[in-house]
């Protein structure tokens, strides 16, 4: 259960500040290594329907730089110079600059960074994906082992297999759902979903 | 890649400038 003596206090208003802080809260005070945890933020199209989409995202990467370094390089040469290319557009983007990157950017883009880029241009709508299926059945999704995580009906749990996830866990709260990968095994907590009902706990 | 919303920028900036810490600090 997750009831406790004393109920949580409303938390302020949504921002994405205050997201930030809370999914870095999730994760660094975590006893578990995950590498990244994103808030999807549910809002409505214009037929009504629910969409989940990026409200904001806060990775860590994992704890050991060197695998995951060794686990990128199994990426082909194309796809490495394609993820290269991509980030240094993206950083020109947000730079407002033309001037040649540095270094930093330059440097290969490991497979869950890149998993966790392009979740910036995805959304779910009526239930679908992990994501949707969590705040459609406002029931949290835990989903830990690269067999499940490939054999899952959402394309972006294989996805997360391919790219050396192992743990992907959607938690529904009021106005969407938390995400959070990790390259470990990580099994069910009730912690970490009572963490999300009192930090996610916003009007 | 698809470009990215203009909501999404902040994210992608912070991710990028967190990213160039990392690979400074590596």
């Amino acid at each position: 259960s997750a009831s406790t003596s004393t109920p949580a206090a409303p938390a302020p208003a949504l921002t994405q500040e205050s997201l930030q802080q809370r999914l870095q809260a999730l994760i660094e005070g975590a006893r578990e290594s995950w590498t990244y945890a994103i808030f999807w933020q549910s809002s409505y199209d214009y037929s009504a329907t629910t969409v989940l989409g990026w409200g904001d995202g806060y990775y860590k990467g994992e704890e050991d730089k060197g695998k995951a370094m060794s686990k990128a390089s199994s990426s082909s040469l194309a796809e490495k110079e394609h993820r290269k290319k991509v980030l240094r557009e993206l950083n020109s983007m947000i730079s407002g600059s033309t001037a040649p990157a540095d270094d930093a950017v330059d440097e290969e883009v490991t497979d869950t960074e890149w998993f966790f880029l392009v979740s910036m241009t995805q959304s779910f709508i009526n239930g679908s994906g992990l994501p949707g299926q969590a705040f459609f059945d406002s029931t949290p999704v835990w989903v830990s082992g690269p067999d499940r995580l490939a054999s899952s009906m959402c394309e972006r749990a294989r996805q997360a297999q391919v790219f050396g996830l192992q743990t992907m866990v959607c938690i529904p709260s009021a106005n969407g759902v938390v995400e959070l990968g990790s390259t470990e095994l990580i099994t069910q907590s009730s912690d970490l979903m009572n963490k999300v009902r009192v930090l996610f706990n916003f009007n | 890649m698809p470009s990215i919303p203009q909501a999404r920028k902040a994210s992608l900036a912070r991710f990028l400038e967190k990213r160039k810490e990392r690979v400074m600090n590596a």
